[in-house]
């Protein structure tokens, strides 16, 4: 990089540390909502002691990392995806000395990090790039792509480059103040019709804390926020490269009315910010409900209470009588979810047999709880079964759990084999706005039983096509193989009900055009058509096979996930990143994380932000350049740098 | 609006111009036998053609009372109602919209189908023109089977030829344009003097259309129609025309 020479000065004062971080680049690509994001930095180790040198790149849960490579004075290691034991045996016979690897996963805002470790003497010159890719999911109404930028210490070479690339064209772009005040106006965003290209990169000065300070101000997350356009409500049908993707955000329809129970734990754990929290986004959503809307209120601790034993319409009246109702509520008490979700069920299947559900309306549980079972029935598979044996097809469970006590993977199960979502919530000051914004994203039901479909022998391979719901200001997405056929034209058909109407919509795509535009796009990820089939295939066999009843279907649905993450190269639950020099003779594994044992890592306080999305340090997060000086062994004092044995403290990774 | 109505007994097509300002609603089909209603809204060129604003139809309503629903196509998309919900879609996608005894079938950036209670259709085709010509405006045109059913009650601009006057067309010669026949047609009692012209049928052919041969009554269709064109002017998309 060009520097001033005030930025020469600085650069010599940061180099005569013993950390040099020359370069720290991060790049995204985004086509038709997947991202493929590339993370570079150069690495010098200035100091006269040979030391660890630390990579740590923060990433979201959602993503697969597809690659990392890594130059050590000139070695350079390859990374390729393996299936875990594969990869762990190939570790095993060329352990890499003096290098380390792993991924480890925080309680908190849903990240990985990624960390990578090399003990190298003074003089060395380390590269590092990681890749990862991710799709974009609609949220009310916008795609959300964010990098956490923690590089820890003043670079010369700074600069994060977004390109987005949208066939049908970008309808708005912008960049929320995430990073801080001080970098607001330094983020530059160009857009043309179906294009555009955000760019930060701050100069030296720019990066500093205050103007004599040497230390970073970047630390935080880097959001960008955009949407497309939508010219027809049948949605887009893109096709490329053998595959085919559709999204289908239709808007313009009326919402279907609505009949929810909260079931919302009020156990002495609850007591305190959690309460209140709770407490005060239900105000606000019990104020979003209209008179077509049918809701009650279930609290529960070891016993459980209704506000109403039946439904009642969302009248100004029962919201408001409801509102003072939750207000008094006193969190004590064991936890009994069964007891809980039972009572739901039965208020709506009294309900429904009544006649007092509009067979078109939209009938969901919204649960809320921090904890696990300890009155009644407290086997979570048992309560699980319940749950599924009680409920109706019509019905959905939407789960949302707070803190770090509950047993979350529980809630997703139970959500997902009912038609819902679950969603962590972060007890924090902010905890409020979380809730507010996941009823949000499901207060305005659109369509139901929404079903994509192709004409026969025109496709293969096809990711989920059939959909119990469709929400405003969300995105279904369906993707497969497009099989060989003589015409250039592919048709999808949607069918789905609205309020009172059943539609049914036709859209075409010609197979040969986007692939065309893509060659053309300089900034585009050409093969994302075929990643993000492959994404979303894993993603739902990862779902399905969670959910697998029997031992041989889980096997088979694991071989399925570790055949295509190998062929795709993506680490998941069961495939392993394997990175290895030239010779293969050094290797270093980094696997995909278990999540923490609920009830450990807390993950400590988060960082200030009004998004509350600043990261949030784990039990021990070291700065990314790790420096630590480690004692030359006696023995090899005179000898040189060959090999070093490992420094007497190390930062455990997995597989250790 | 070029008006052009088959009569199948009589085995010719009259036509008639309609010459109202922008804005006027006029009653195409009324109907308050079965309670269906047809209107169709005003739109005029961006500027006036040596001299002259031209009007289109820029708005067609089908309103069916008896189950409240509303389809409005616009220029623009196409909007459905039924008082207490409403729905909107584009022209850019083919889609099929059924709600209770409607049906809207909408063909990409073509044409739009509404079907009641499957013996009554309208069909409104989208002309679509280059938006930056200086004139022309995006338009919409209409066209209803003879083979809709209604009641006895039905009137409108085009709902009254669903009983098919007595047509006689005689003395036909030369015009004043060589090229045109003029002719005396007697209908309805009155006796007329029509020109034999050529309109257009859009749709085939949505640009160029397949010509039509008719015998074309000027004013507005008078002596044709019941009563003065202006009577057909009505306030809402949904009104109900009160006969002449």
């Amino acid at each position: 990089a060009i520097l001033t020479s005030e930025e020469q000065e600085d650069f010599e004062a940061i180099r005569g540390e013993d950390i040099t971080v020359k370069r720290y680049q991060v790049e995204s690509r985004i086509t038709s909502r997947f991202a493929h994001t590339t993370v570079r930095s150069s690495v010098v180790n200035s100091g006269s002691k040979a030391q660890s040198i630390g990579f740590n790149v923060q990433i979201p849960k959602r993503a697969f990392i597809s690659n990392f490579t890594m130059n050590v004075n000139g070695i350079t290691f390859m990374g390729s995806v393996k299936e875990k034991t594969v990869a762990r045996n190939l570790y095993a016979q060329a352990r890499a000395r003096g290098k380390a690897a792993g991924i480890v996963r925080a309680n908190s805002q849903d990240l990985e990090t990624f960390k990578t470790e090399v003990h190298v003497p003074p003089g060395s010159n380390i590269e590092f790039e990681l890749h990862y890719q991710e799709m974009m999911h609609r949220k009310l109404g916008f795609y959300e792509h964010t990098l956490f930028l923690q590089p820890g210490r003043l670079v010369p070479n700074f600069q994060v480059d977004v390109y987005i690339y949208e066939p049908k064209g970008i309808a708005n772009v912008h960049t929320p103040n995430t990073l801080g005040d001080q970098f607001a106006e330094l983020i530059h965003v160009t857009s043309t019709k179906d294009k555009a290209h955000v760019v930060f990169k701050p100069t030296l000065q720019q990066q500093k804390k205050c103007e004599n300070c040497t230390n970073t101000a970047i630390d935080g997350v880097f959001t960008i926020k955009y949407d497309v356009n939508r010219d027809s409500n049948a949605g887009e049908l893109q096709v490329s490269d053998g595959h085919f993707v559709q999204f289908f955000a239709p808007s313009n329809l009326s919402p279907l009315p609505k009949n929810i129970v909260f079931v919302i734990d009020v156990s002495g754990s609850m007591w305190g910010v959690k309460m209140k929290q709770t407490v005060e986004a239900m105000q606000a959503i019990l104020d979003d409900l209209s008179i077509d809307d049918h809701f009650s209120i279930i609290d529960f601790n070891h016993n459980v209470r209704c506000w109403s034993e039946d439904l009642v319409p969302g009248s100004s009246l029962q919201v408001a009588d409801a509102k003072k109702y939750i207000q008094s509520i006193k969190p004590n008490g064991g936890t009994n979810i069964n007891e809980a979700l039972m009572r739901a069920v039965q208020m709506l299947v009294k309900a429904s047999n009544q006649g007092l559900i509009d067979p078109r309306s939209v009938s969901m549980i919204i649960l809320v709880s921090d904890g696990d079972p300890t009155v009644g029935e407290i086997k979570l598979s048992t309560i699980q079964k319940n749950v599924k044996r009680v409920m109706r097809e019509e019905f959905s469970l939407f789960s949302l759990g707070i803190g770090f006590d509950v047993d979350y993977d529980f809630l997703e199960r139970i959500a997902m084999e009912n038609r819902g979502i679950a969603q962590r919530i972060y007890a924090n000051h902010d905890a409020a706005e979380q809730l507010r914004t996941f009823y949000s994203q499901v207060s305005a039901p659109l369509l139901r039983r929404i079903t994509i479909q192709f004409p026969e022998d025109s496709v293969s391979d096809v990711t989920q096509n059939r959909f119990d719901k469709y929400f405003s200001g969300s995105e279904l997405v369906v993707a497969g193989k497009v099989l060989p056929s003589d015409s250039d034209t592919l048709t999808s058909f949607t069918t789905a009900s609205a309020a009172l109407l059943d539609i049914t919509m036709e859209t075409e795509a010609d197979t040969t055009e986007l692939d065309q535009e893509l060659a053309k796009q300089q900034h585009s990820f050409t093969g994302f058509a075929r990643q993000m089939w492959a994404y979303l295939t894993i993603k739902q066999l990862i779902s399905e096979r969670a959910l697998a009843p029997t031992a041989v279907k889980k096997r088979k649905i694991t071989q399925r996930i570790m055949a295509l993450a190998v062929e795709h190269q993506f680490v998941t639950p069961l495939t392993a990143l394997l990175v290895e020099s030239e010779d293969a003779r050094e290797r270093l594994l980094a696997d995909s994380p278990k999540d923490p044992k609920h009830g450990c890592c807390s993950g400590g306080p988060p960082g200030g932000g009004s998004s509350g999305l600043a990261p949030v340090q784990v039990v021990y997060q070291p700065p990314p350049w790790v420096q630590m000086t480690t004692p030359a062994p006696p023995s090899q004092a005179e000898k040189g740098p060959e090999e070093w044995a490992l420094p007497q403290r190390v930062n455990l990774v997995d597989n250790d | 609006p070029h008006f052009i109505i088959h009569l199948p007994t009589s085995n010719m097509d009259v036509c008639f111009n309609i010459d109202s300002k922008p804005g006027d609603i006029l009653n195409l089909v009324s109907d308050a036998g079965t309670g269906l209603v047809v209107n169709g809204r005003l739109i005029s060129s961006k500027q006036p053609h040596k001299g002259k604003l031209s009007t289109y139809f820029g708005a067609i309503s089908v309103y069916y009372e008896p189950d409240g629903i509303s389809v409005t196509v616009h220029t623009g998309g196409i909007a459905m109602s039924d008082g207490a919900n409403s729905h909107s879609f584009t022209w850019g996608a083919t889609a099929e919209v059924t709600q209770d005894g409607v049906r809207i079938s909408i063909v990409k950036n073509s044409h739009v189908t509404v079907t009641v209670n499957n013996h009554t259709q309208v069909m409104v085709l989208l002309h679509r023109v280059w938006k930056k010509h200086p004139v022309n405006v995006d338009f919409l045109g209409i066209y209803i089977p003879s083979s809709n059913q209604y009641s006895p009650l039905v009137h409108g601009l085009i709902g009254q030829f669903s009983r098919e006057p007595e047509v006689s067309v005689h003395d036909v010669r030369p015009g004043v344009d060589p090229m045109k026949n003029e002719a005396t047609m007697e209908v309805k009692g009155n006796r007329l003097q029509v020109t034999r012209g050529l309109q257009k049928d859009y749709r085939s052919d949505a640009k160029r259309g397949s010509a039509v041969s008719c015998w074309f009554v000027h004013n507005s269709g008078k002596g044709f129609i019941d009563g003065h064109y202006s009577q057909y002017i009505v306030p809402s998309l949904h009104s109900f025309l009160h006969a002449p």
